[in-house]
Formats: C-alpha cells, structure tokens, sequence
C-alpha cells in the first residue's frame, strides 16, 4: 500500500473532488 | 451526453450522469519533435483522465462500500480497460479511422506509427470496429466502463464475495438496461467484448512501459505507480 500512496489518497479523500 | 438518463436502470442513468465531460488535450510544446510531442500530450492526457476515473469510480454504486484494499486492487488491474471503452466509443466513425483520445487530439495509422504507437493503433482500431459495429451507445459505454473496472480479475481479493455482489448488480443492471430497450441479447454481446477488451489495454500498458524505457517519456507519478501494479 505504501508504495501505491497516490491512489490510497485519492481513494481515501472521499468527500472532496478529485483535484486536478 | 446528449441523452442523459435515458436509460430506464437507475444504475445506468447514474453512472451515465456522474460520467466525467470529455477532457481536451493539452499541447505539448516543450519540444520541436512532433511525435515526441504527441506522446507527451498523450501521457498527460491519460494522467488527468485516470484521475477523473478514480473519482468517478468512487460514484459507482456499491464500489464505496467495498474494503480500501479491493477499491485499489480493482483500479489497480481495469484503469486502462475502462479509460480505452471511452476511447473506442469516441473513436466510432471518426474519420480516417482516427482514434479520438480527445476531441483536439486525434491520431490516424500514419500519426500514431510515427509516435512508435503502431501496435495500439491496430489493437484500438480493432475494438473500436467492434463496439462500431452493434453502434454502442453512451449508456452502454458506461456500463462497460464500470463492468470492466468490477471484472478486472485482481488477485488475491480482499473481500471476494463483496466484490462478486458488486459485480452481480452492475451485471444486472446492464442486463435491465437491455431487456428494456427490448435488446435481451445486447448484455451478453457487450460482456463478449470484455475479452478483446482486456487483450488492448495489456498492449496498451506494454506500449506505454515501452515509452517509458525505451525513449525515456516521462510519466507522471501517478501513471507510474499505476503502471508499477501491472
């Protein structure tokens, strides 16, 4: 999972967007 | 977009309405190489295009409750499957056989063999003449989309039976969507694709793997990490 931390961010940030 | 919601699913409305709007290339202009150029303007595409799946894959019903764990291993294996049925749905009729990666960045055969891209080219003509030939619809490429990141075969699942009543409603879904058009056999003809399907993405990714290597494209960290799964 450590290495795939961009993904687990983006996966985890659930209630805003997804920044560009 | 033009018809939003049409479907009588309520799944296939949603995943239809939640659809990110097409992106538009951005232009490359750090450097006087055209194919080069192409490529860049390419990779940057695909990062700012998988950010937009990862979010709107977030709105597929059921994927939000499914672990942490399975949620990445899914994206992990069916990112470029989904982001390639977007491509080969813009791709149909296009002119040229063109392939359609935006509506500003069109490539044909000779612009893609210039860029080292000739193999994805004919993997991608060859899907896109599939999904031209039963005339796919918008409903349908969104289904597919979300079918294929739910059937992306990730291995070991944290959670399988979570993930198979995840992949049954969206499998049921499709198959209400068609019975109601009075289309029964269309669901089994789409799902048939999935093969096809998964063969032009790997090449997709061996493609891009290649650039990466080979002629040093540089790829943003996120493609490089999702890459770095395969």
């Amino acid at each position: 999972k450590e290495k795939h931390k961009i993904l687990h961010r983006l996966l985890q940030n659930s209630t805003s967007p997804v920044e560009l | 977009h033009a018809s939003l919601g049409s479907s009588r699913n309520k799944v296939v409305s949603h995943l239809l309405l939640t659809e990110p709007v097409p992106l538009a290339a951005n232009q490359d202009d750090s450097t006087n190489d055209s194919s080069l150029r192409t490529l860049l303007t390419l990779c940057d595409l695909l990062n700012r295009e998988l950010l937009l799946l990862i979010g709107w894959a977030k709105q597929i019903p059921g994927f939000s409750g499914l672990s942490l764990v399975d949620q990445m291993s899914l994206l992990q294996s069916g990112w470029m499957e989904a982001l390639l049925v977007g491509v080969a749905w813009r791709s149909q009729g296009a002119s040229r056989e063109e392939l359609v990666f935006a509506s500003n960045l069109q490539l044909d055969e000779a612009e893609c063999r210039a860029a080292g891209l000739a193999d994805l080219y004919e993997a991608l003509r060859h899907l896109t003449a599939r999904y031209e030939s039963m005339k796919l619809s918008a409903e349908e490429a969104a289904a597919l989309k979300a079918v294929a990141l739910a059937n992306s075969d990730a291995d070991p699942l944290d959670c399988p039976d979570a993930v198979h009543r995840f992949q049954d409603g969206l499998h049921e879904a499709l198959q209400e969507h068609e019975a109601s058009r009075r289309e029964q056999r269309r669901a089994g003809r789409l799902l048939m694709s999935l093969p096809l399907l998964r063969q032009t993405a790997d090449r997709a990714v061996h493609a891009l793997l290649r650039l990466h290597r080979q002629r040093r494209v540089p790829l943003h960290k996120l493609l490089l990490e999702m890459l770095d799964a395969k």
